[in-house]
């Protein structure tokens, strides 16, 4: 037998619950703003890894209704195929009925995810599956009295949130700056520039940032996330980059300016400590390059900044968490 | 009117990219050869 060390170091994400059928079936999904479908894997899923995660058994709901479609969605860690279905899906108190989601049959890359499916809160025409997203629907219904969701993820295991129908104004402190979105149909805003000690290492003349619950990191085009890691001089270990814990308080905060406004994210924010004492900086490099410099911002950065985001006017709001 | 839905930060075990490939070209082969000893028509 031979043995090969993995190198592991705990990244993050923020899981809620929701339900769906009748009776209600419960999973834990990821609430993602960079995605549009709803999908959990169902009992009709043949990958190994389906059934170490809940499976949703249609044929036990009595308000399953079948269409006859087959779809697949591609995300940056993971992929997965399936069919389409709708059914009554139950997120707190709001109740979606009808409402389209996938049932995976083939899914890869969520090996040990510690969540059964994503629940995507993106605009409706970036939707996979082509049903109506979830949010569109409880709007429609008129299950929420404004068209706004929030985030307040939390550095402590418990105590993050999602908020549906307003803003609870006591999860933020000081000013919620609002910015338009770059075109209805994505949250992507246009980025001002990023710099370090005065000094702009990236977004030079500007940029776009896709706000993205469902991403861990700050992921950027591998040309300027090199030129940051060396500004921070961190040393490559494997495709990481690493640096010395002792000397996280002295490096520089990340300072991402949107809409004119400064956010800086500081050290202790992008650095990951792993179990040998290394701390890992947390800025990915996209491995697709597009001719518009694209940045991901992640949990990285909205574990710092209470987000908003506005389907009524077509813009995202930020204040201090 | 706000509904607020409780999240759990939960931590996942990120991998470097050439061990993520490794483990997943483990997965497959490991998926095939499942494929290969299960009977026909079984789940």
């Amino acid at each position: 037998i031979a043995t090969h060390p993995l190198r592991n170091f705990q990244d993050m994400v923020y899981v809620g619950n929701i339900t769906i059928g009748t009776p209600p079936q419960e999973f834990q999904v990821v609430f993602d703003t960079g995605s549009s479908d709803l999908w959990v894997p169902s009992i009709l899923c043949t990958s190994p890894n389906c059934s170490s995660h809940v499976m949703f058994r249609h044929n036990e709901s009595s308000t399953y209704r079948p269409i006859r479609q087959i779809f697949s969605i591609e995300y940056g860690r993971g992929r997965m195929k399936g069919v389409v279905g709708r059914d009554t899906v139950r997120i707190g108190d709001l109740v979606s009925t009808d409402q389209p989601f996938g049932l995976s049959v083939e899914q890869s890359g969520f090996e040990g995810m510690p969540f059964d499916g994503v629940l995507g809160l993106n605009y409706p025409n970036l939707s996979f599956t082509g049903g109506i997203p979830i949010f569109d629907n409880l709007k429609n219904q008129g299950a929420i009295s404004e068209p706004v969701f929030a985030f307040y993820l939390s550095n402590k295991p418990e105590g993050s949130v999602v908020m549906f129908g307003g803003v609870d104004k006591s999860y933020y402190q000081g000013a919620l700056n609002w910015v338009p979105l770059i075109q209805p149909g994505d949250w992507r805003v246009r980025m001002n520039r990023i710099s370090m000690e005065g000094q702009i290492v990236a977004c030079y003349g500007g940029c776009e940032a896709l706000v993205d619950t469902g991403e861990s990191s700050i992921i950027g085009p591998r040309r300027l996330v090199n030129k940051i890691l060396r500004f921070l001089g961190a040393k490559p270990r494997g495709s990481e980059h690493y640096v010395s814990c002792s000397a996280v308080n002295t490096l520089p905060s990340i300072d991402f300016t949107i809409n004119g406004i400064n956010y800086p994210v500081p050290a202790q924010a992008y650095t990951i400590k792993d179990s040998s004492g290394i701390c890992y900086i947390n800025l990915e490099a996209d491995p697709e390059s597009t001719s518009t410099e694209t940045w991901i911002v992640g949990v990285v950065f909205l574990r710092q900044y209470f987000s908003v985001y506005d389907r009524g006017n077509d813009r995202i709001g930020l204040a201090q968490a | 009117c706000i509904v607020n839905i409780p999240l759990t930060r939960v931590t996942i075990m990120r991998k470097t990219h050439s061990e993520k490939n490794m483990l997943n070209n483990f997965l497959k082969e490991h998926a095939y050869r499942l494929y290969q000893t299960s009977s026909p028509g079984s789940n």
